[in-house]
């Protein structure tokens, strides 16, 4: 699996639409205190999934939906999209593509969740579904927010057994 | 799946030796299993001892010991079995000079089986990426992201 | 005591808003009551906004504006009153190159009044200090700290 | 009041007898990762009278005492004297000097606790009242501990109250 770019437009401080290619290999993201960067991160844990508002350093859900600036108006609604490629070939099956997908988050400030994969709408699980196996989900282990490190070294006994078991 | 846990646990204790001494230099270090007889329901405990040290509680190692022990049993899993993707958020900011390149050298080396974003302020962190990306916000409270190279960061950091 | 917490409150409610605008740049700064008809139990809130930015609760700052945010409450109140001593280890940790310059500023500032002991890997933090002590673990496992000069420091990085 | 030495013996890493000056204006402390800046911190806010080991990072009061490494035997007390200067009047007439005072504290692994001003015994509150009214103390504003700077913002505006009262 491999994650070729990121759509962001509405969520938090990236009120136009915005796109980010994932190359191979490393990148590095870099700028000032306060432009954005830990907002990206909290896209990708909020793409795939992640319920809990908190987790994304909001009071609640509403706080991901850009909320102005001193010339923009708040916006009605917050869209990630992420499209991965070298997907697992039963997946791409059951979505008739050969290799890339696309999954869609859409949150509007009514409440509205909308989820979708390749422009179809779908559950919250279908988008898990696809993770399955592979480690990867909104709390994994192989994103670390800013601060958090330490959640690894401070984690239970039981937690080390999860992550370990993830790798099986 | 006992046996699928022992296995995956041995296999994976055995890296987390390999790579704290990739990042520590000399010392101990060892996963144990809570409790041993029973490996269904077992939990999984981590000792290390920095070179020179005596053994001691995880509290007393300092923010820099900390984040790499944390990194030392990330790196081990990927080793295990790499995840696609990594996405790490200024994990460099407590570690000296020398253990940057160490982290940095680890994240090479992982690198061909896994995609890595690393958001940093280090500009030797910087200097190891394939790509880097600015974010910014010319408009206030605006983010907007633009590829930049390194010698752009350099001068703006000026 | 009532007319006393009220005067300082008052004036250290100024300074809040000088040192942000020192450290942020442009923006809104507030020190509020939370209750102002009870100036005997009241409570004291922080209200930010950064530049061009809507007021937000504090939880969505940036890591490096949290950090910018302390800091200013930090120095306004040694600005009412200075103490003789502040301590402080790798508060500049979270901070980009330009925060860092700020944050030295206002270091330099407040120095002849308050004496600064920081703990810090930044180059540019270092560059400001009066005198550098080095700590180091020649005998594994054993501090010693001895006085050493920024080219040293440079030095010992590479 | 001015800040002139601190004395460690046996606070955690620092087994052998070390001093520290401490010059006027500003002075930076550097040195690679564990090897042992934030202990002289601690050893800072032990003298100042912290009683709660967790506050410095020990899970109880035996870990403040040095425990030993490959060469060296543990050892069995830990020492941290504090030399300050131009300090109160009132204070200085006391304690029968002019000019300088040093506490120190001391701690047997046994569990005897000592503390000393001026080299004669004393109380830990007669060391706390030298700081009365200076805004000085283990958990004061004015010692920002590793990782922890949020303290301020994530203050209770109770506690927020209590810090802006301390400069009164
Ligand atoms: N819903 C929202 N609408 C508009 N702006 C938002 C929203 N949520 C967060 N922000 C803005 O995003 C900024 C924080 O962004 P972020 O945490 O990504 O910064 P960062 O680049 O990681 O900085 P640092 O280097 O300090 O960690 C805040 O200043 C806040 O104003
Ligand atoms: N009671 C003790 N006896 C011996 N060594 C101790 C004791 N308590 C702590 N230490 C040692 O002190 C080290 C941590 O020191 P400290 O936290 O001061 O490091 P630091 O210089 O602040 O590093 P960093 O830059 O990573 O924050 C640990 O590695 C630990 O071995
Ligand atoms: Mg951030
Ligand atoms: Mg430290």
């Amino acid at each position: 699996m491999k994650f070729n770019k990121l759509y962001l437009h509405g969520f938090k401080s990236f009120v136009d639409k915005t796109t980010v290619d994932f190359p191979d290999g490393i990148t590095a993201i870099v700028g000032p205190n306060g432009s954005g960067k830990s907002n990206i991160m909290d896209a990708v844990r909020w793409v795939f999934g992640e319920q809990n508002a908190k987790e994304l350093r909001g009071a609640d859900m509403e706080d991901i939906v850009f909320n102005g600036s001193q010339k923009r108006k708040p916006a009605g609604f917050a869209e990630v999209g992420l499209t991965l490629s070298d997907i697992d070939e039963a997946v791409a099956a059951k979505y008739g593509t050969f290799s890339e997908i696309t999954i869609t988050r859409k949150f509007y400030k009514t409440g509205e969740r909308e989820y979708y994969i390749n422009n179809r709408k779908c559950r919250l699980k279908d988008i898990k579904d696809i993770f399955m196996d592979t480690g990867l989900g909104a709390r994994s282990i192989s994103i670390i927010e800013q601060g958090k490190v330490d959640k690894i070294i401070n984690a239970s006994p039981e937690e080390l057994r999860f992550f370990l078991e993830e790798t099986a | 799946t006992v046996r699928m846990f022992e296995e995956t646990f041995n296999s994976v204790k055995g890296k987390f030796v390999e790579v704290f001494h990739i990042l520590f230099g000399n010392g101990e270090a060892e996963l144990k299993l809570t409790d041993p007889d029973n490996m269904l329901t077992s939990g999984v405990e981590i000792y290390i001892q920095p070179p020179g040290k005596k053994l001691q509680h995880m509290g007393l190692l300092s923010g820099g010991e900390k984040a790499l022990t944390a990194m030392t049993l990330l790196f081990a899993l990927f080793l295990q079995k790499p995840t696609p993707f990594c996405f790490l958020d200024e994990v460099d900011a407590p570690l000296d000079d020398a253990n940057v390149e160490r982290y940095v050298g680890m994240v090479k080396a992982l690198s061909d089986k896994t995609q890595f974003i690393l958001i940093t302020h280090n500009h030797n962190t910087m200097s190891i990426a394939d790509s880097i990306y600015g974010v910014a916000m010319q408009e206030y409270g605006v983010s907007t992201i633009l590829s930049v190279t390194l010698e752009q960061v350099a001068r703006a950091g000026r």
